[in-house]
């Protein structure tokens, strides 16, 4: 199961 | 941040603003689907929701708002400056066929169940299908101006490259994000029909009916 994942993209 | 990924957001930026000049300057919105422009506005305004509790980078913050304040202004132009040259007997796709599914998905299918993030995943559901109205009326009206394909075609571009940049960020961060890259998948295929009428039949398309 993935994280949250940081929103860096657009 | 690879080269993939800027020319991707460069492309994007491009797309809105050849839309948004192109509407400005002949003052006029003629084959210009209203209703995929109040999508990418609420795709904007979804996603972009982190402007207020996280800070990424100058870069990142700037875009965003770019991209936002674009999508209003345009959505403003169509509904309000040039309203009477909106072409709102051919744009009648049904949006609450895309907004409902898309938002029961975003529930069902999500990286966690908190506001923001099923906000965040709805807008990425939201944007693979978002071009729909506006290809669906260049199907009805038969053609697009100039213009408008290279409109489509910059979109078109952002997602192809998007995918390179995921395929980048696999091989060498070991970064994926499953959902961002199905909805990219399946954003990439519904320009791939566009991308082969806009090389063979140069840049003016007509749809045969």
């Amino acid at each position: 199961e993935q994280e949250t994942t940081e929103k860096d993209e657009l | 941040m690879n080269i993939f990924r800027l020319a991707g957001d460069l492309s994007h930026l491009a797309a809105i603003i050849i839309l948004l000049l192109k509407i400005w300057k002949t003052r006029s919105c003629a084959g210009i689907s209203g209703k995929s422009q109040i999508l990418f506005a609420l795709v904007f305004t979804t996603r972009y929701l982190d402007l207020l509790t996280s800070f990424i980078s100058l870069y990142n913050t700037c875009m965003k708002i770019i991209y936002i304040g674009c999508a209003y202004a345009t959505v403003h132009l169509i509904y309000m400056k040039f309203k009477a040259t909106y072409d709102g007997n051919h744009d009648t796709f049904r949006i609450e066929f895309l907004i409902v599914p898309v938002g029961g998905l975003s529930f069902l299918v999500n990286h966690d169940f908190s506001p923001l993030e099923i906000l965040w995943t709805f807008s990425i559901y939201l944007e693979s299908v978002a071009i729909l109205p506006q290809l669906f009326l260049i199907s009805k009206t038969g053609e697009a101006e100039t213009i408008t394909t290279h409109y489509l075609f910059c979109l078109g571009v952002y997602r192809a490259l998007y995918l390179f940049n995921w395929i980048w960020r696999f091989y060498f961060e070991g970064f994926f994000d499953m959902i961002a890259i199905v909805a990219g998948v399946v954003q990439t295929i519904l320009y791939c029909d566009f991308f082969y009428l806009y090389v063979t039949k140069g840049e003016k398309v007509a749809i045969p009916s």
